[in-house]
């Protein structure tokens, strides 16, 4: 997936580090120190439709020039989530308790149009 | 939002950095606590010695996501009695109340002074409020030790079913093994229960399978 720059306005990934001192949250989120938040952004032209980003195969380079060519736009796409992973936080809870958790899905990896 | 976009992510116009930034940290205080199933920040009243957290660190590997889905949880040890007798102590655990989740390891840590007397046998029983406020004691487990330092105990995590008031009371009572006896000086500790050696306890739970509860009880 391309990540977005300031010009592109097709679908693209949108890379923000967020730092946990940033949030005021150091005291208790004990690592990482913090994380991606990314997030998916742009345009999706009837011919990216179906495209898994960057990662497209011929096949469906292919496809996609098929539905350039189709004057009936199949319908709406959008820039989603194509590829996650999982963070694991180590974190105090109010009792002060250490807590590592691995919460699902954290952080975007790759963009695509539906 | 350009006003009629179909979907969110498409041509939104493009903001201002600094809206855009605390757009995004917005964003990620709602996903953390989101991701951790808590309504707001915790406030941590009494934060573990620094010491105490390096240790309880390294044993929980950060950064490794564990292959099951769920928590790991270390939980230092409040002293509620260390009574007169050298061998035998109180500890109380507050633990955050349990949600659907599933307890299946268990392990005390604890730290034994350089003062052992040869071999000790260490007996760890749970004591919990029953209904009309009647107290049992549930024996868990019994070890048997001979070298100062840490010692990891293995307890059977079915004894330590979550109380709802989140809070764990367990005894340790020791004695020497047979013949030594004497070896024990009055009022001599072996077992550390302040500050950074203080005990303590790693759980791990994962989240309960979907109608796991109905199997059960059929």
């Amino acid at each position: 997936t391309p990540t977005c720059e300031p010009e592109t306005p097709l679908c693209c990934r949108r890379d923000h580090y967020v730092d946990f001192q940033e949030l005021g949250w150091r005291d208790w989120i004990l690592q990482p120190e913090g994380y991606q938040l990314n997030y998916c952004n742009g345009q999706c032209p009837p011919h990216l439709a179906g495209s898994p980003g960057i990662a497209a195969s011929f096949h469906s380079a292919v496809f996609s020039l098929l539905k350039a060519n189709n004057p009936w736009p199949l319908g709406i796409s959008c820039c989603v989530p194509t590829a996650k992973r999982s963070l694991s936080l180590l974190h105090l809870d109010r009792n002060g308790n250490v807590v590592k958790t691995d919460v699902p899905d954290m952080v975007v990896e790759a963009c695509g149009c539906s | 939002q350009e006003a009629g976009s179909v979907c969110p992510s498409c041509g939104s116009p493009t903001l201002a950095p600094q809206t855009e930034r605390a757009l995004v940290l917005e964003l990620a205080k709602q996903q953390i606590l989101e991701g951790l199933h808590l309504t707001s920040r915790p406030v941590i009243t009494h934060p573990p010695p620094q010491a105490a957290l390096t240790r309880a660190l390294r044993r929980l590997q950060p950064g490794s996501v564990s292959p099951v889905k769920g928590e790991e949880v270390i939980s230092f040890a409040t002293i509620t009695d260390s009574s007169a007798s050298t061998c035998s102590s109180m500890f109380t655990f507050h633990l955050s109340t349990p949600r659907a989740h599933r307890l299946y390891h268990a392990r005390l840590w604890l730290h034994m002074l350089p003062t052992l007397p040869g071999t000790l046998y260490l007996r760890i029983s749970r004591w919990s409020t029953r209904k009309r406020r009647r107290v049992s004691r549930t024996f868990l487990a019994e070890h048997q030790m001979n070298t100062p330092g840490w010692h990891a105990l293995t307890l059977p995590p079915s004894g330590l079913k979550g109380e709802e008031s989140g809070v764990l009371k367990l005894q340790v009572d020791c004695r020497p093994l047979e013949g030594n006896s004497t070896a024990v000086q009055p009022q001599q500790r072996f077992l550390d229960t302040e500050g950074d050696q203080r005990p303590f306890l790693e759980l791990k739970i994962r989240a309960n399978e979907p109608g796991a509860g109905r199997a059960r009880r059929r």
